[in-house]
């Protein structure tokens, strides 16, 4: 799954 | 958040307001691909679906609406409200040659096999092509209006300053993730065909024209 880092992003 | 994000993030706010305002301004839709713009819609529809099951930021989630409610705002606009000043006859690009195949990518190869992911990564495949529309539309009537060229290099800024910035949390933080910065560096290769056109000749001319 992709990280919380990336969905952090917009 | 380090200034690279922040100041990308800024850029395709500005981009997207400036699209708006335009149509809005001039009450017309030339010369602007609504196909783009639904592509764009469905970007931002199928990432931000984490809005329903997570909470991040409050910067975050208003980015998020903000971003969702232009790109619907424009496509209204676009097929709606300024429907007869819409250029139907040179917005020809075939968009399922890039949904169908980007969908089939995203099943592909993807980080986790599940609805919210599948879709997620969707949209960062989605959305590096999504211009391509508007950039054939450009490059058939082989001119576009200075605000739209505005708009486009906004656009195009925003995703190579998000490429600064995971170099950046790279370096810093150890930080990277294959599926956004491959899918980063496309969309922002795809720019650079008109970055070098409007720094080269957009310089006090009213309109840019694209050989073809």
């Amino acid at each position: 799954e992709a990280t919380d880092s990336i969905k952090d992003e917009l | 958040m380090n200034i690279f994000r922040l100041t990308g993030d800024l850029s395709h706010l500005a981009a997207i307001i400036i699209l708006l305002l335009k149509i809005w301004k001039t009450r017309s839709c030339a010369g602007i691909s609504g196909k783009s713009q639904i592509l764009f819609a469905l970007v931002f529809t199928s990432r931000y679906l984490d809005l329903l099951t997570s909470f991040i930021s409050l910067y975050n989630t208003t980015m998020k609406v903000i971003y969702i409610g232009c790109a619907y705002a424009t496509v209204y606009l676009i097929y709606a409200k300024f429907k007869a000043t819409y250029d139907g006859n040179h917005d020809t690009f075939r968009v399922e040659f890039l949904v169908v195949p980007v969908g089939g990518l995203a099943f592909l190869v993807n980080h986790d096999f599940s609805p919210l992911e599948i879709l997620w990564t969707f949209s960062i495949y989605l959305e590096s092509v999504a211009i391509l529309p508007q950039l054939f539309m450009i490059s058939k009537t082989g001119e576009a209006e200075t605000i739209t060229t505005h708009y486009l290099f906004f656009l195009g800024l925003y995703r190579a300053l998000y490429l600064i910035n995971w170099i950046w949390r790279f370096y810093f933080e150890g930080f990277f993730d294959m599926i956004a910065i491959v899918a980063g560096v496309v969309q922002t290769i795809l720019y650079c065909d008109f970055f070098y056109l409007y720094v080269t000749k957009g310089e006090g001319r009213s309109q840019l024209s694209i050989p073809t």
